[in-house]
């Protein structure tokens, strides 16, 4: 088992880390055994679940480079199905010392491979940039989740997404798939909202989820007590689009 | 003359775009002669601004590498006293270039010197993230602004974002100061809102701006007409904010 899924967009504040997190814990919350790889130097994946690390404690980083095992950074911060390879700002770092590494593209593949039998899902939340990390989960992953804004800039930036995509399969990852584009942030109210979301369901068709996320502030309030939605307001519309993403995604990937 | 001011953030999101654009808009209307240098590969600012480059025309890219003068990129997109260094994906490719050079990190500062006599302020977009290109504009500038969103994750690489600007005082640039820190996106409706702002006056005090942008559609919709807001709808409360800033920042500049 053990699909490896990315959270992927270069264009800031999307919704990756709110999504990583919350899709994450929903699918744990249905039982599937999770694990949330946090790949971000920001560290917010780690952050909003209440996990502040130390320098002095191993991360991603320790484990990516062959440091430590990944059994010794993993850490449980809600209930027995979700477990999280918090992240440090030192991950920056890695930038820098992968790239000196033979076969540098594929070290977190293969730190996936051993740890994933333990996990029917991997889901990896990545820096809003197209760097050395961000190739790295490329690599990494089977599928990847694309959150995009409902606002203009959001439209900018996905013709290089799509390009880097493509190179990534053509070289290093012939099995990427695109899990779904993830509308995000979206306002029913505006019509801005409306219009950059069918301007992306004319381009991706049915690669858009059926599930849209709402602009919910109990979503950004969530983090700053360390928790996800589900746990901090299970009946908020934020929370109930989380779930039904998680759904929507187990139906998809069990009915094949 | 020509003071640079760039606006910094390595969180995604937080109104960095918007604010370069808007801000540098509102100070080229109150008649001050206007540089915005578009400092990021995904280009938001120029396109925020209707400026498409292809591949062929030459950009900031050429410039902070002396391939093409900078009198070859600018743009005049808007009025007279309103000027553009646009730029393209192709920028990423310096992030790898620029460190083979010596002296790298002071390359934008002597493009600006030379460029800087015409203009009576350079304004700075950056990408979301503290690499080669943001530390170049931070060696460049005389201040910052830094935008927050008014939201948890927005509090979490402050610290970062200012043990980065304590380290370039000390090596790079001493001169550099904090302009301003400006709140961003602020929801009157919402308790997280005032929450953080209240967290932000009580860290920085003097150091954050009397204006408050508020969140306002306007502001979303503006680039996807290529205009700045005070062009797109100057009784939106998002014009209003961006001319209160410009005024503000006047103030403190030419009492002095
Ligand atoms: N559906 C939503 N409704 C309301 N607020 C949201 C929603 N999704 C995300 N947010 C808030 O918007 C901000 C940006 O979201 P987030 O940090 O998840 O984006 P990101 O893409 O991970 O950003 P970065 O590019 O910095 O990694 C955060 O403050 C978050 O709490
Ligand atoms: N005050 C505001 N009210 C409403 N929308 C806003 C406001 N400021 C910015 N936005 C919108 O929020 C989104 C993020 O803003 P912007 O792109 O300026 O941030 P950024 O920091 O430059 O992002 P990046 O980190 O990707 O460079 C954009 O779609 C923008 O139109
Ligand atoms: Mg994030
Ligand atoms: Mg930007």
């Amino acid at each position: 088992m053990g699909k490896t899924i990315s959270i992927v967009n270069q264009k800031g504040g999307v919704g990756k880390t709110t999504t990583a997190v919350n899709l994450s814990a929903s699918l744990a919350a249905a039982e599937r055994r999770v694990l949330l790889v946090d790949f971000d130097p920001q560290a917010n994946s780690s952050s909003g679940l209440g996990v502040r690390l130390t320098r002095d404690e191993p991360c991603i980083y320790e484990a990516l480079l062959g440091i430590e095992p990944m059994e010794k950074i993993i850490k449980k911060p809600l209930f027995d199905t979700f477990s999280l390879a918090p992240s440090h700002i030192r991950l920056v770092g890695a930038e820098q010392e992968l790239t000196s590494l033979p076969n540098w593209e594929h070290r977190l593949k293969e730190l996936l491979t051993t740890a994933s039998k333990d996990y029917e899902l991997v889901i990896v939340d990545t820096p809003p940039s197209l760097g050395v990390l961000t190739l790295n989960s490329l690599v990494a992953a089977e599928s990847i989740i694309i959150p995009i804004q409902c606002e203009y800039y959001a439209l900018e930036g996905l013709g290089q997404l799509l390009g880097t995509i493509r190179r990534i399969q053509k070289r290093l990852n012939p099995r990427l798939r695109i899990e779904g584009i993830l509308l995000t942030m979206f306002d029913k109210r505006l019509n801005l909202s409306w219009q950059v979301a069918e301007e992306i369901r004319d381009y991706f068709r049915d690669a858009v989820f059926e599930t849209i996320i709402y602009r919910n502030v109990r979503l950004s309030e969530a983090p700053s007590f360390g928790k996800p939605v589900i746990l901090y307001d299970i009946h908020s519309r934020g929370a109930q689009n989380y779930i039904a993403l998680a759904e929507e995604i187990i139906e998809r990937n069990e009915k094949s």
